[in-house]
């Protein structure tokens, strides 16, 4: 199972439509500061269902929908994430060698998922990926500044971890 | 069930040792179930001894080594059931020039089965990417992704 | 006492607008209080809007654009009553290179009136310094202060 | 108000006695992970009275006594460092161009302070310093990771450091 695409949309930073293929092995993302890497991290959690805007350094939800900017950019109406994944090794339980899921939201409303193209709910995109260890909380996902949380959280929340891994 | 938690935690606690001693070229590390008898509830943690230095009060512990630690147990839990994506976003910040090397190492190692997302500043970082992309604002307040690079390995000089 | 306050707040406004747009060349800042009826008692907060960008929900900024912000506040309150020394634990760490070289030009503004005490990992930051030291673990888990350069501005690449 | 010297002696990675001269400007500290750069700036705000030892990253008071290295160096019996301030600007309310406070502190045993080589209270410390700037939470004394800490407190703490800066 490989992350193939990323496409975003009026998600933050990118309110152009904007497309990232990742490769096999080590991708690197550079860049100055505040010019949207982290953003993309955000968007990743945020299309694997995300329920905390605090983990995505929002406020409230309608934070994540690009706000404009000061040279007359008008702010989008609404923000959406697509990841496209490889799954050849059928470790999403879908019968396809490709699996597309999108979350889309805009002021006010709940926040559309889909599945492969077709509308679902949170909870399917949630169990799809429980046991590939791609979740919007994974310790595989290791946001800027948090690296060290690992070390100084609870022996609870560790077991949590491991357990996980099991 | 029980059973395969210890079992578990026995795995992990051998791959910590692995990873630990090829990320810090020596000491120990453990990690321990707090009520070994009451798998199913037990916490968890971990042990460390640094080369050099005797067993670690983990908060005391420097900022560089905290983030090289925790790595180590990352990759010790990737030994045991590894993800298929890996997301790194700006973890090697703290570290020096020489642990960044090791860091990048191990990654390498990974990345034959594990697709590795990594941001970073640093320049040394940088020279390990297979692929590199970099994110500008050339319209203000608008992200644009400026170029894919697929690296020749034997290239690197050319494109940084 | 309300009325002193006041115009601490006043004087640090003025400040922070300054040094705000010194390191980010544009944009603006302004600390407010949230009850400005009651000063004895009002919590105080901070506002920003980034050259190029709308005003910040303070929360998304990127790492680089926190520590820069706080930095900026940090020498806004030194315009405003400067502490004689000033000690900065990596504080470059999530800087980027251009970012690098705006945060210690202003140190090096301040560094005649405060004395600068700076822990950096970083090649560009320590460009910067007019006394080095260097701190080894020769013996295992033993520091040691390696040497204490004082820097010829003009001779820089040789001790580097 | 300058600081000249500090002293360390027992000090966390600092079994003998080690002097630091600091100078006038920019003075940068450069070495590997773990070699003990942050441990200074505990002993800075350890002499200047830190009460908490969680804010210098340990679990009880006596984690700042140097614990031996496995090459059969023995634990220290008591950690102490002093610092020399340059008071030619009578910033420190002494009448003494120069001002050394010490602390010390052995295993089950409470602090020592001394202030020009006389006993003090730990208070006196604490007063003498208070209108400097130079206290052990100062906004002027920057921890690792803590930048940002600034930022994100509360209205009322961001309230407590402007009136400090009164
Ligand atoms: N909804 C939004 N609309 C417009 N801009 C936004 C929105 N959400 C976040 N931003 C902007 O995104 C920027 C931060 O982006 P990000 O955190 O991705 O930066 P970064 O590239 O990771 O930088 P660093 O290297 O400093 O970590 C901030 O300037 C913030 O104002
Ligand atoms: N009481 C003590 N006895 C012996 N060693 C100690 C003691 N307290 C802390 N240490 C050691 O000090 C080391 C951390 O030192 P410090 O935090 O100063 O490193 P650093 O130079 O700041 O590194 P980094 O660049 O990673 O931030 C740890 O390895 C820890 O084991
Ligand atoms: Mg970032
Ligand atoms: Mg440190």
């Amino acid at each position: 199972m490989k992350l193939r695409k990323i496409t975003l949309k009026g998600f933050k930073t990118f309110p152009r439509k904007t497309e990232i293929e990742y490769k096999e092995g080590i991708n690197i993302i550079i860049g100055p500061n505040g010019s949207g890497k982290s953003n993309i991290v955000d968007a990743v959690k945020w299309a694997l269902g995300e329920k905390s805007i605090k983990s995505l350094r929002g406020g409230n939800m309608d934070d994540v929908i690009f706000k404009g900017n000061d040279q007359g950019m008008l702010p989008s109406n609404f923000a959406s994430v697509s990841m496209i994944f490889d799954n050849q090794d059928r470790k999403l339980r879908l019968d396809v060698d490709e699996v597309e899921i999108e979350r889309a939201f805009s002021k006010d409303k709940a926040s559309k998922f889909m599945i492969n193209k077709k509308r679902a709910k949170l909870k399917e995109i949630v169990s799809l990926f429980a046991d590939t260890g791609i979740t919007s909380n994974s310790y595989a996902i290791i946001e800027q500044g948090k690296i060290n949380n690992l070390l100084l959280s609870s022996s609870q929340e560790k077991r949590v971890i491991f357990e996980e891994a099991a | 069930i029980a059973e395969k938690f210890s079992r578990t935690i026995e795995n992990i606690n051998r791959h910590f040792d692995k990873t630990f001693k090829a990320m810090f070229e020596g000491g120990e590390a453990t990690v321990i179930m707090l009520s070994p008898e009451d798998p199913l509830e037990t916490g968890v943690d971990i042990q460390v001894k640094l080369p050099g230095k005797n067993i670690e009060v983990l908060s005391l512990t420097s900022g560089g080594e905290k983030a090289l630690i925790a790595a180590s147990l990352i990759f010790a839990i990737f030994l045991q059931n590894p993800s298929p994506v890996c997301i790194l976003d700006e973890v090697d910040a703290s570290m020096d020039a020489a642990n960044i090397e090791k860091f990048f190492k191990m990654i390498k190692k990974f990345s034959s089965e594990i697709q590795f997302i990594v941001i970073t500043h640093n320049k040394k970082s940088m020279e390990f990417a297979d692929t590199l992309y970099g994110v500008t604002m050339e319209q203000k307040g608008v992200s644009k992704i400026l170029s894919v690079h697929f690296k020749n390995k034997k290239n690197n000089d050319d494109i940084l």
